[in-house]
């Protein structure tokens, strides 16, 4: 029953197989609007693959999220599909998400690491890393989130490989960074980057690796407190916002820092609504409004971005 | 499938540096494999840490010996799992 697109449960999480087919499905359902695409294969050789959102055009000026980088935070996951299904829907009635994707495309990368999040359901709920193995080490995995070339290998990573914040032996030796690498350079011109994640609500900017601010910090930090202030406006849920050094903790090799020098202006990274209490197993029923509040976000984030070109 | 049955995890209300420095030297003893959720790194920030049963003891006595206030956030692990998994498995059908 859930694979139509239609009656899936949003308000429960899924396995990457039932995620997987639930995409096939909105592809079918909006073949004018949405497209799957393969972008390589994840260390365990499970496909990658991200839903593009485009009315047509060139190459156009393009918006990248991903969810799921970290794979235990499975409100992220689920907030994607959300998300995805949200875009899809909206487009043609919502005005404001409508001329966005007149002008822009956006790209949805649902389960960033799919080797990890098939790990959280089969074997270790608490699993955070990629899958890879090392030699010289029984200990698996790298953390995503730790290996891109943006500082890499300083503060705020370990050189453990038995650590949940182990950096990896090389800037994007994990396939998984890799492959997005690979498909943000060779694509060239997104003007967004947003990460999601989730613990503990906050609304982050560069730099991880260090505290200095980035030029745009003012223009940053302005954008975020207004996408928060959208956010809130649902529930009113609490968001800080800030650089990530500033407001959570100096952490190097992050993707956001990466785009950031990248020359991608807007890069944002969200933890989704989580205030511990649950730990990373935010009750099924706070899905879809922690996805319905995140989408107000996001979508203030996007209008701007769409608003002020560069 | 691995179980947490009796791990918890700590909020710890870090109140000087001193107590960064000695939270810190925690977190690099891989013999307790403690879990940070959240990092010390201000005393501004909590620091959130899933303590495996087997080292809650130590966990404990060592943060109390330190006057460093913490509270239970959350008092066993694989009891949310549980639910959890019932919660999908109640899904599904």
């Amino acid at each position: 029953r859930e694979r139509g697109s239609k009656s899936f449960n949003f308000a429960a999480y899924h396995t990457l197989e039932t995620i997987y087919q639930w995409m096939d499905s909105l592809v079918a359902d909006h073949p004018s609007l949405v497209t799957k695409l393969q972008i390589g294969s994840s260390y365990e050789n499970r496909p990658m693959y991200v839903l593009k959102f485009s009315t047509g055009g060139d190459n156009r000026p393009a918006i990248w999220i991903d969810a799921g980088i970290h794979a235990r935070e499975w409100v992220s996951q689920a907030t994607g599909v959300w998300t995805a299904n949200k875009i899809a829907t909206d487009y043609g009635r919502d005005t404001s998400l409508t001329s966005l994707l007149n002008k822009m495309d956006v790209f949805l990368m649902i389960v960033t690491n799919p080797d990890g999040y098939v790990f959280t359901h089969t074997s270790n709920r608490m699993w955070r890393k990629t899958r890879s193995r090392l030699p010289g080490t029984t200990c698996r995995g790298v953390d995503p989130n730790r290996n891109w070339d943006a500082g890499f290998g300083g503060p705020g990573a370990s050189r453990n490989p038995c650590s949940d914040s182990y950096h990896g032996p090389s800037p994007h030796s994990e396939v998984e960074v890799d492959n997005v690498v690979n498909f943000v350079q060779s694509h060239g011109n997104f003007k967004s980057f947003i990460s999601i994640h989730a613990y503990s609500q906050l609304l982050m900017y560069p730099y991880g690796y260090s505290c200095n601010d980035v030029p745009d910090a003012p223009e940053l930090d302005s954008v975020g407190r207004s996408a928060v202030k959208a956010l809130s406006t649902l529930f009113g849920t609490s968001y800080k916002v800030g650089s990530i050094c500033k407001i959570i903790y100096q952490a190097s090799g992050g993707s956001i820092d990466w785009s950031y020098n990248l020359g991608i202006k807007y890069s944002f990274a969200f933890e989704l609504r989580d205030t511990g209490r649950y730990g990373f197993l935010l009750p099924a029923n706070q899905i879809v409004p922690t996805a319905s509040e995140t989408w107000l976000a996001l979508k203030n984030i996007m209008e701007y971005v769409r608003d002020h070109p560069y | 499938r691995q179980l947490f049955v009796g791990d918890q995890v700590l909020r710890v209300a870090v109140e000087t540096e001193e107590q960064l420095r000695l939270l810190a030297s925690l977190e690099e003893d891989e013999i307790l494999q403690l879990d940070f959720w959240l990092h010390p790194v201000s005393s501004d920030l909590p620091v959130d840490i899933r303590v495996p049963f087997a080292s809650l003891q130590t966990v404990k006595v060592f943060l109390e010996s330190n006057d460093i206030p913490y509270t239970v956030m959350i008092k066993d692990v694989q009891d949310l799992l549980d639910e959890e998994e019932a919660e999908m498995e109640a899904d599904s059908v």
